[in-house]
């Protein structure tokens, strides 16, 4: 497919810069409404004490999480989508005009809610996250196999609603086991810090892996 | 743009033919999760014994859908999108070759989970719905302006679960009157049975101003 061979070849281009720099780079997939902003947020505010962390916040109208991001004082740059459902590699290399990549530990990316089209467009990152939240159903797992082949972590968000929705959170972490085995699967919720703590300490670990 | 003008022209087409056989056509879009399915089930039940009613689910993999509305004893066909994150008029095209349009009275048409492109794809419906759940957070409709902008009924389901998931559902009605005013905009949940007599009543009144 020529969009993704034209994608590819960007997404190379980012990882050299990412590597040249030395920033550790996070694409935050999920769901739409799935709690990706959260928990971006909570990790930002538990790692920049110690790490320089920026984040590009991508949507079709990108400004309304760029000012949760910002509101914690780190370099945020809201990227527009428009009509795209999904950020790609060029979008990226855009952004990464904007900030200065000395300056910056590690990266997030959100990525636009969609389980579909971002798992096809590499934007040049260390690790891949698959964030879903119980209210989703329980099987929207098997539903988007592709996403969830390809994820370094999944996450299973919202865990303190789940008999509140009726979902079996240990079906969703069997699914994901099933397509993506051995991959570390978190069950997260905003509302209890220790889940944030273990969400945290699995983005040091990678980034401790790949310094 | 090219994919579009190509779109429009078969949807013209599905929508003669859905005129020729006097099908009424309704395309549910909707986040992921959001309670399409369920929402579409629950007017299926009620709906069928006075109509002949169908149904298309599109999906990346649209068979998990497709058993829960088979199960209703209704005409069913599973529309497999692959990496679409959207339905087309090409796909329903498709589909209507599967089914004896002269043998039904409504069609439902289940979008993939996407508020994003499914805006911009007619598929040939005569009515317009969209889907969110307070689950997704009540920033969403202000983020998805597009697709509330061409609704004919906005639905804002789960509102048993509001206060679990802190949302205020009201400020989700103003956002979709904002940007679209004058729709119904029903406020639903699968376990309160007045508002899916409402959502129900909704339709039957779209299908009567048709005939
Ligand atoms: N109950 C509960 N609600 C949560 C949790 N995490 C996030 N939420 C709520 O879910 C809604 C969406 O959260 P966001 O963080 O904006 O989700 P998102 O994935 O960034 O959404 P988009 O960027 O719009 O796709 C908000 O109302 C949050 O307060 C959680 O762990 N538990
Ligand atoms: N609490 C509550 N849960 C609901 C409601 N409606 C649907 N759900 C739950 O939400 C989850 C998703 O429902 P579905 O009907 O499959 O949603 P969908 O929009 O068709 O999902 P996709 O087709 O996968 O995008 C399921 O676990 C449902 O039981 C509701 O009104 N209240
Ligand atoms: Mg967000
Ligand atoms: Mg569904
Ligand atoms: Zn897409
Ligand atoms: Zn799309």
């Amino acid at each position: 497919h020529d969009i993704f061979k034209k994608n590819d070849k960007l997404a190379a281009k980012n990882r050299e810069k990412f590597k040249k720099h030395k920033v550790f780079t996070v694409n935050v997939m999920g769901a739409i409404g799935s709690g990706k902003t959260t928990l971006i947020s909570l990790a930002i505010e538990k790692l920049k004490k110690e790490y320089n962390v920026a984040v590009i916040a991508g949507d079709v109208i990108a400004d309304m999480d760029a000012s949760r991001f910002s509101q914690l004082g780190i370099p945020t740059i809201p990227a527009n989508t428009g009509k795209e459902c999904h950020l790609d590699a060029n979008i990226v290399n855009q952004s990464l005009n904007r900030v200065n990549l000395d300056e910056i530990d590690i990266l997030f990316m959100e990525n636009v809610g969609n389980l579909i089209c971002p798992a096809d467009f590499d934007l040049g990152e260390d690790l891949r996250i698959v964030v879903v939240s119980v209210s989703e159903g329980d099987d929207i797992v098997l539903k988007h196999p592709v996403v969830f082949q390809k994820a370094d972590i999944a996450v299973i968000n919202k865990i303190d609603i789940a008999d509140a929705v009726d979902v079996d959170t240990e079906k969703m972490v069997k699914d994901v086991a099933y397509l993506r085995p051995g991959i570390p699967i978190l069950k997260t919720s905003k509302k209890q810090e220790e889940t944030i703590d273990l969400w945290v300490s699995e983005i040091i670990k990678a980034y401790n892996a790949k310094s």
